[in-house]
């Protein structure tokens, strides 16, 4: 019982922390925001991201003075089905412009994202229930300029920056130490495309976006869990001009990590929310794949779903 | 820490040291010898206050004034305390009907700095909002520095296209 | 306004602003 009481405080101490707490708060004294102009090439757009060490950034249309949402790997990956549908394009994907992305993500038909965004001293708790919604895993904190009333992207925050910030600020989690297997929503074994290492990376691609996840896992012949295959992962393939190589295999592609990739985090059903979010207060940890003793591929558990536990669990 | 025990884990297949030794194995003559990692050193990107030029001063003036024209951009006369000095006011066009007491008038001084013999450099400073009836609304005549939210992109994007007319003319 | 060297056809450009109480290093990057 008494493990069943703390969890419940503990989840509402953390709620409460959510809802006393703004979009603001979480910002540093001082960062940089870096925007990208629609008119650049999405060749070029990649070569920023990367040199930047970020995956996404906002973007700025100049003929309309206004920002026009996010690019996001998502873009990538859209690019990359486009390539594979129309190979003839080529040239066309060359030259591609970020104010394309909206034509290529219609051609193949796929629905456009949209940016849910919320104010900067909206509640975090509010910024993340917006996320969920919209099953974004960043949101844009927009203000407008008080003289021209043009809108401002004043940052944008991410599902994995609001959960570091709770475990660097929040006690509370220390209190959460049921395991993961009695926790609905986490210990909820989920039916996960996988694939191995010689499966074709177009595949993997076409599950990331076909399933809307971020990440496929990467199992052997016996189901044991070997590697992931993110999205991010195709910033370093499109920067690589490999994405053309359309049968190049997963194992292959993954080659193209940079050496400083921290690794794929695991955790067992016996595990509880209090080390995970030490974890995330340690290092960037975007999700956790559930293994079982022999290593086995189980179940995984994203950010969302942490985030979703923590605002409407219990 | 007090914390219990845990077995949260980083999967060792999964660095990529490890993931090139096993592809390896798998299969050594192959592609994988070929395919190397995303470089991780990040070109340290150099800024600078404003844009340096070594031409002579009154060059470098009546390249910018070209350059204004050029935009469509206006500006003050000059007074003779601030010759080296460009009160500029750029309409600002944005495709988006914005409410019409929207000030569209951004106004920028442009100053030329002398850093030490033949070596100038050219500064952008965003001067205030007007309203296309060209009078300084008073409540825009507020101190920038009191305004709690502004945004920098229009300031930005006609920055912007001033050097990039420069970049292209020079 | 702080600038960078402009490297293949690409201009960026800065300038701190604050917001509220915090400052914002804005960098806009754009095609020449």
């Amino acid at each position: 019982e008494q493990i069943e009481h703390d969890q419940k405080i503990g989840i509402k101490a953390i709620r409460l922390f959510l809802q006393s707490k703004t979009s603001y708060d979480v910002l540093p004294v001082s960062y940089r925001l870096i925007v990208l102009d629609t008119s650049l090439l999405v060749k070029k757009s990649l070569t920023i991201l990367l040199q930047n060490n970020i995956v996404s950034a906002p973007l700025w249309n100049n003929q309309t003075s206004r920002f026009a949402g996010l690019l996001t790997a998502s873009d990538f990956i859209n690019v990359i089905q486009y390539y594979f549908q129309f190979p003839e394009k080529f040239e066309f994907v060359e030259q591609l412009t970020l104010d394309g992305l909206r034509d290529v993500e219609r051609a193949i038909g796929c629905d456009q994202i949209e940016t849910a965004s919320i104010h900067p001293f909206k509640s975090l708790y509010e910024a993340c229930v917006k996320m969920l919604e919209s099953k974004a895993r960043r949101i844009p904190l927009i203000d407008e300029d008080e003289k021209t009333h043009r809108e401002i992207v004043v940052s944008v925050l991410t599902q994995y920056r609001i959960l570091k910030f709770v475990a660097l600020n929040c006690k509370e989690t220390k209190m959460l130490l049921k395991p993961i297997k009695d926790l609905k929503g986490l210990g909820t074994i989920k039916d996960i495309s996988t694939c191995t290492l010689q499966t074709p990376v177009i595949e993997v691609i076409h599950l990331l976006a076909h399933k809307s996840v971020s990440s496929v896992p990467i199992v052997d012949d016996q189901g044991k869990l070997i590697n992931v295959y993110e999205a991010v992962d195709i910033l370093a393939l499109v920067k690589g001009g490999m994405y053309t190589d359309l049968d190049l295999s997963v194992g292959d592609a993954l080659l193209r990590r940079p050496e400083d990739f921290e690794g794929v985090h695991t955790c067992t059903m016996n595990d509880r929310l209090s080390t995970i979010m030490d974890t995330i207060r340690k290092s960037r940890l975007h999700r956790l794949f559930i293994v079982d003793d022999e290593g086995k591929l189980v179940s995984v558990i994203t950010l969302s779903d942490i985030l979703n536990y923590i605002l409407f669990g219990e | 820490s007090q914390l219990p025990t845990s077995t949260i884990a980083i999967l060792p297949s999964s660095l990529p040291s490890i993931h090139r030794a096993f592809m390896m194995e798998l299969n050594p003559n192959q592609l994988s010898s070929n395919i190397n990692p995303t470089p991780t050193k990040k070109s340290k990107t150099r800024w600078h206050f404003g844009i340096r030029s070594r031409s002579y001063p009154l060059d470098v003036m009546g390249e910018i004034y070209r350059a204004l024209k050029n935009l469509g951009a206006e500006w003050a006369k000059p007074t003779e305390e601030e010759l080296w000095t460009i009160r500029v006011r750029w309409k600002y066009e944005s495709g988006d009907a914005m409410q019409e007491n929207t000030p569209n008038l951004m106004k920028m001084q442009i100053q030329l700095f002398q850093l030490e013999p033949n070596n100038y450099l050219v500064d952008f400073k965003f001067d205030g909002w007007e309203t296309s009836t060209g009078t300084p609304q008073d409540s825009f005549k507020q101190d920038l520095d009191e305004v709690g939210s502004f945004s920098a992109y229009p300031f930005l994007h006609l920055a912007t296209r001033l050097i990039m007319e420069l970049a292209v003319n020079s | 306004l702080a600038t960078t060297s402009i490297k293949h056809n690409t201009l960026a450009v800065a300038s701190i602003v604050r917001y509220k109480r915090k400052y914002v290093t804005q960098v806009l990057f754009s095609p020449l």
